[in-house]
């Protein structure tokens, strides 16, 4: 469902260019929960980035349910993105003055699509958000707006999940909980999951472990 | 050499009223490592935050080095916060239109302090940024800018340095290097160090481990 053809990602120009990417070749399946690891600054967002139609590669192909997503024009990309893709950015990049309901409700509200009270009703809960739901985000704590991000990111039910870093800034038992929470989401909702992580017992609990290191992929290995 | 007395902040009113610290009284001597734990939402960014000068508590004091803190001026509590604080802001908060040798100089170039070449140098290679010092936070991953908020705490050699989760978005490679930087730092210079932290590993190595729930101390335990 997901598949990546030499893709190659550079930033910048002269003295500051940065080859992110350099020709990286992988497949997901649909319904699997991958794992993107590597040490900082290897290209795992970058990496995401590509495979959510959220920044163009400078070569090379990706392909998302046979779709080759850089021949689309910006419109169909932001269809593309809006109703196949949640996406939880490493920064989370929620608007500042949409309380957490807001924020979560928010790829709903762009498409004029009715709210199922009841699923969110369930994912405040599952995210332990309740008491907060009309809080700012700044007015929450860090793993607070953590969680009110990766309850965007479902809001959808969106047949792609990618996560990046969806724990760092979490305790060991709110961790647990996001990525249970997670695997739930995609058995319930046939749904395929990307996720990056430093976590060894979050990679460890994947499908499919894909290493990159300096803008490469050195393994790739299906665990289950 | 950091007091509080029954400290109390308490967040908005009305409906999303939130009492994030509860008559809190703890105290750290000089040279100390203190780790902060609890779950996300506990009130540990909030303590910080306190400690640090930055925000004002709703009741209780602070003291450092026996000075009453919030009895302070608004600029006496300015120049505290530049001379005395060190501080890693949960989300970094680096300046977007200077680059990374910039923001770190930040707070020297603030005081027209002269800026010791060797020392940046160390830091910038401790850091393993030095093929990055000319990039825009935007430029630089997750890891990078962490390293960079990092390294503007240090630049000043501040006698306290407060760091809100500083290894969250950093593999274990990349946090075992910055926790030996920050003691090594601690030592050479004769600072206090309070880390909040959800990684066990790091907690281990703190001489006091302070543990907050539901804005209250727990624990108050010296390890060493
Ligand atoms: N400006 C605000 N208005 C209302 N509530 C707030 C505000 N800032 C923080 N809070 C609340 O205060 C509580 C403590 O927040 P704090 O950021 O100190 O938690 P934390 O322990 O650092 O959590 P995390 O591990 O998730 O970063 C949280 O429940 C949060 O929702
Ligand atoms: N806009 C940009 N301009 C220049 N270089 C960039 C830009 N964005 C990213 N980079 C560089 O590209 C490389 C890959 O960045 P990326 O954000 O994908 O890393 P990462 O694996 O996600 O790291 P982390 O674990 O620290 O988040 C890094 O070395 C970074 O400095
Ligand atoms: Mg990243
Ligand atoms: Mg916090």
């Amino acid at each position: 469902v997901l598949q990546t053809i030499d893709l190659c990602k550079s930033y910048g120009s002269g003295e500051t260019k940065v080859e992110a990417l350099k020709n990286v070749s992988i497949s997901i399946n649909q319904g699997e929960f991958a794992a993107v690891i590597g040490p900082s600054g290897s290209g795992k967002s970058t990496l995401l980035h590509m495979l959510g139609g959220v920044d163009r590669p400078s070569s090379g192909k990706v392909f998302v349910d046979g779709v080759d997503l850089y021949t689309l024009n910006e419109n169909d990309l932001a269809l593309f993105r809006r109703r196949k893709v949640g996406f939880v950015f490493q920064f989370y990049n929620l608007i500042p003055v949409l309380t957490a309901l807001e924020n979560i409700s928010l790829p709903l509200l762009l498409d004029n699509k009715k709210i199922e009270q009841e699923y969110l009703d369930e994912l405040l809960s599952l995210l332990d958000l309740h008491d907060r739901s009309h809080h700012l985000p700044s007015e929450l704590s860090g793993g607070q707006q953590q969680r009110v991000a990766i309850g965007r990111a479902l809001a959808y039910k969106p047949a792609i999940i990618l996560a990046d870093e969806p724990t760092g800034n979490l305790d060991r038992k709110n961790s647990s909980e996001i990525i249970k929470l997670l695997r739930f989401s995609v058995q319930k909702y046939q749904q395929t999951l990307v996720v990056i992580t430093h976590d060894q017992g979050i990679a460890s609990l994947a499908d499919r472990v894909i290493a990159i290191e300096d803008g490469a992929v050195v393994s790739n290995e299906v665990t289950k």
